[in-house]
């Protein structure tokens, strides 16, 4: 799966996801993607998220929704991640999962859940800051 | 005097430090995407500075990772489901207007952010799901197509091989963790709790 945030110089914010899901899942079966608040959001008051890893668990706590709002009361990015990830594993300690926060000032920040083969998460951010799109990793909490 | 100097001029490297940390924080525009898909980064970035709109730059970006079919976890050719399959699912949004566009399970269209977009400029629905999203898509000028691959099919296979594991059905007969389908409810229903540990990876993911 993709996910993707972009913010413009005036705040617009766009989020977007793509993927083909689960393999082997059950025909009919959908992800976190394609729902709003679930696989990505998006509010040029506040900022973006985009969310990725195990759709089943994800799609139930809105965590790309929840990461905005976060944002909007002015929490850090990368914090808002952390909480939104947080709030997961309360539930779920051991579920598979990232999110991309950036908010409307051009912060940004990533997140994901440590479980046994994923401790770090990899994602990209272009910014004029950086000559090119420049790879990035957090380690999961 | 010279204690003064020194306090004037740790406090001035002080404050030079402050903005510098601040300016390297943040700067707009910004773009970011999941995993390392750089392909994907550039694109967008590429768009946004050729003066597209952020909408652009997201549908583009996320585009060029369904025809590059990032880790075979995004576009045609991946992520077989349990028939071999494969099915797409995509979403686009404007923060501006809070317009959605989506489809899910979407068959036989390659492009699903494509469509995803046509969804919100051509449509007052958010979600287009199964082949009626297909149907749509097609009369929206997108190519009706196969999505399957010799890799998706080798991995269908191989699941097949291993008697159609892992896979998400619980609480079934025959036995869903030893046997493959077609399942159906037991006579007598015996709940187990659900499995903690997660089937996905780093290349089977939403």
């Amino acid at each position: 799966t993709i996910g993707m945030v972009v913010i413009g110089e005036s705040g617009t914010t766009a989020s977007g996801t793509s993927t083909n899901g689960a393999a082997h899942k059950i025909p009919g079966r959908v992800g976190d993607s394609p729902i709003a608040g679930a696989g990505s959001y998006a509010d040029s008051t506040a900022g973006g998220a985009a969310a990725t890893g195990d759709g089943d668990i994800m799609m139930r706590f809105l965590p790309s929704y929840q990461a905005v709002e976060y944002m909007r009361t002015g929490t850090d990015p990368t914090v808002a991640c952390q909480k939104v990830i947080s709030r997961i594993q309360k539930y779920a300690p051991k579920f598979f999962g990232a999110v991309i926060c950036a908010n409307t000032t051009g912060s940004y920040g990533a997140a994901c859940n440590k479980i046994p083969g994923f401790t770090q998460f990899h994602f990209m951010v272009s910014s004029p800051l950086l000559s090119q799109p420049t790879e990035q990793v957090v380690d999961c909490i | 005097g010279r204690r003064r100097r020194r306090r004037m001029v740790a406090l001035l490297l002080l404050v030079v430090l402050q903005v510098a940390g601040a300016a390297s924080a943040a700067a707009l525009p910004v773009a970011i995407n999941t995993w390392a898909f750089r392909k994907a980064a550039e694109t967008a970035w590429r768009v946004l500075q050729l003066g597209g709109s952020e909408l652009d730059a997201v549908e583009k970006g996320c585009g060029q990772c369904e025809i590059d079919q990032c880790d075979g976890s995004v576009g045609y050719g991946g992520s077989p489901d349990e028939s071999g399959e494969t099915t797409l699912d995509a979403m686009i949004m404007n923060g501006n207007t809070m317009e959605v566009g989506a489809v899910a399970d979407l068959r036989h269209v390659k492009n699903a952010i494509g469509v995803a977009r046509k969804v919100m400029e051509y449509t007052k629905h958010t979600l287009l799901v199964g082949e009626s999203a297909s149907l749509f898509a097609v009369r929206m000028g997108f190519p009706y197509e196969d999505l399957t691959t010799q890799k998706s099919l080798s991995m269908y296979s191989r699941w097949l091989n291993q008697s159609c594991q892992p896979n998400y059905w619980k609480n079934v007969v025959p036995d869903s963790s030893k046997s493959c389908g077609p399942y159906k409810r037991p006579q007598k229903v015996t709940y187990k709790e659900e499995q903690t540990i997660s089937q996905r990876s780093v290349h089977n993911h939403d």
